[in-house]
């Protein structure tokens, strides 16, 4: 098995804390980020449609045109659901471009599917929010590394608000 | 004189006048995401048009809310981006993206990702006040994201994302200071707003850094070509740079652009409140301001901007106010004295090509 993520950061930000571990029957909702194809091709028409000198430019795609030059590999969509599926995973859904597959899972499924994933109740930020993380890594089957990039709901948490009153003026502030 | 920045403070610094408004006859939309739980309240944008709105044609209410709006305590930042992205870009649909309401086990800037993905008709602006240290995310994660706005600007979208409000940010690496950069401000498929604020906060004149205006060079992404001319030409000649040992010099520099930063009024839970600082501010700005090019654009029967950077800087950010003077802030030591980049002429890592002069942008943007 490997890690996909060994440099996500997973120390709790400050002003968060740990409620306990998650009932093994809880529901989680989990995203898996599939393996896309011919980016080296999307590249090109991106500098293709926004450089003014060329001949392409303005002339952009659609998304269903998007979704037909990224979409993963039909292995790597048999690989993944095929894998989900045995884990018990239910009400799966995708978008458009296929590179995304949203499911539903028990605790208990979801850490025998991550190796290593162990998921807890998280409380903070500004509007005291609740999260399900996982503080540990988590790991998937080898045979998966050309197909899914990562999984999302696990490390990261919601960002925090960077807006501030600052009460005087900033030059002011300065001057002083 | 003013007390602070109000959308007439906006309109009259960036030539925006009355007539400078959507035409209410287009498919033009824009779009403002947050990932913050907040709430927006109805009610607010009402009162903030009534007290600041009444000189120039507005919407009276968002268009399209995707996700819940809950009845809770509406937000700060959530107010500011709704209320500054219809001033500037006034009489012009706008969308709300809030993520209150997802499953615990969700992340919500994921999520507004997965949207992206699977809605063929989306606002061609979208401004975004979300970022994380680059290094606090995986590489799988910041590439991926990275490919999933590639994806959206080959659809044309325009996004917009704050540069962050910790100036050239600061980490301790092996014992040694080093400037922080942000992501998704770093990526080189979207378009950063930095901040500035004006050289007397009492007046409208001309503007200078705002000191908290994220800036600086990516540790992910390489420098794309589009702005190789303008960052080495700042390399070589900017008199105040940090020692190179604080930043990878060969990396995506940001911001590309910058806008009023500090000192707004908002309105939120029927309050109006003063001084209300951050990029969360200026972005919603220069994302109103771009969705009035994209009216005339549209008007003119040509394509929306999309992805704006190759023109940007191919343009030599023509049709922007030049930032020249100021410093963003960094790490507190000896060696740099809490202070990280300085703005200068032309591009620079602090406030970018500048701040938005809309007669003179709209010119160097409509056409072709």
């Amino acid at each position: 098995s490997y890690n996909p993520e060994p440099d996500q950061r997973r120390t709790l930000p400050p002003g968060w804390v740990s409620l306990g571990r998650v009932d093994p029957e809880e529901e989680l909702s989990l995203t898996f980020a599939l393996r896309q194809q011919n980016l080296e091709r999307l590249s090109e028409l991106v500098q293709a449609v926004s450089d003014p000198g060329s001949p392409r430019y303005g002339k952009y795609l659609t998304l269903e045109d998007v979704a037909e030059l990224i979409q993963p590999s039909p292995l790597t969509l048999h690989t993944v659901q095929k894998w989900l599926l045995a884990a018990g995973a239910w009400n799966c859904h995708s978008v458009t471009t296929m590179d995304f597959l949203t499911c539903s899972l028990s605790v208990r499924q979801a850490e025998l599917l991550l190796l290593g994933a162990e998921f807890h109740h998280f409380v903070g930020g500004p509007t005291k929010t609740h999260v399900v993380r996982s503080p540990h890594p988590y790991q998937l089957p080898q045979a998966l590394a050309p197909h899914v990039d990562f999984v999302g709901g696990l490390h990261r948490f919601p960002p925090t608000s960077s807006v501030r009153q600052r009460p005087e003026p900033q030059v002011a502030r300065t001057i002083g | 004189l003013h007390l602070g920045v109000t959308p007439s403070v906006i309109r009259q610094r960036y030539n925006l006048t009355a007539r400078d408004v959507g035409s209410g006859t287009t498919n033009n939309s824009q779009a403002c995401a947050q990932f913050l739980e907040q709430y927006f309240h109805d009610s607010d944008l009402i009162k903030f048009m009534r007290l600041f709105g009444e000189s120039f044609v507005h919407q009276k209410s968002v268009a399209h809310v995707v996700g819940q709006q809950g009845k809770g305590l509406a937000g700060i930042e959530a107010s500011l981006d709704v209320q500054y992205l219809m001033s500037a870009g006034a009489n012009i649909s706008t969308w709300v993206y809030s993520s209150p309401g997802r499953h615990e086990a969700q992340e919500p800037f994921l999520q507004w990702l997965l949207l992206l993905s699977n809605e063929s008709s989306l606002p061609h602006v979208h401004t975004v006040s979300y970022g994380d240290d680059e290094d606090s995310l995986s590489s799988a994660y910041i590439q991926r994201v990275n490919t999933e706005f590639m994806k959206a600007a080959a659809r044309g979208l325009t996004l917009l994302f704050a540069s962050g409000d910790s100036g050239a940010g600061c980490w301790s690496v092996s014992g040694k200071h080093r400037f922080r950069p942000s992501f998704p401000a770093s990526s080189p498929y979207v378009t950063t707003v930095g901040g500035t604020c004006f050289q007397n906060p009492f007046f409208i004149t001309n503007e200078i850094v705002d000191y908290i205006s994220g800036g600086g060079f990516s540790n992910v992404f390489p420098r794309p070509s589009y702005q190789e001319e303008a960052v080495v030409q700042f390399l070589k000649s900017s008199p105040h740079l940090p020692p190179s040992t604080y930043f990878n010099t060969s990396g995506r520099a940001y911001p590309d652009v910058a806008a009023l930063s500090d000192g707004y009024w908002v309105v939120s839970n029927s309050m109006p409140i003063p001084w209300v600082s951050g990029t969360s501010a200026s972005t919603p700005v220069f994302g109103g301001i771009l969705s009035l090019i994209n009216e005339h654009r549209i008007l003119s029967g040509r394509p929306t901007l999309g992805f704006l950077n190759p023109r940007l800087y191919q343009q030599h950010g023509a049709g922007l106010f030049d930032v020249t003077h100021g410093c963003h802030e960094s790490c507190l030591n000896e060696e740099v004295e809490g202070q990280g980049f300085c703005s200068g002429p032309g591009w620079d890592p602090v406030t970018g090509w500048g701040t938005p002069n809309f007669p003179a942008l709209l010119k160097t943007l409509l056409n072709p």
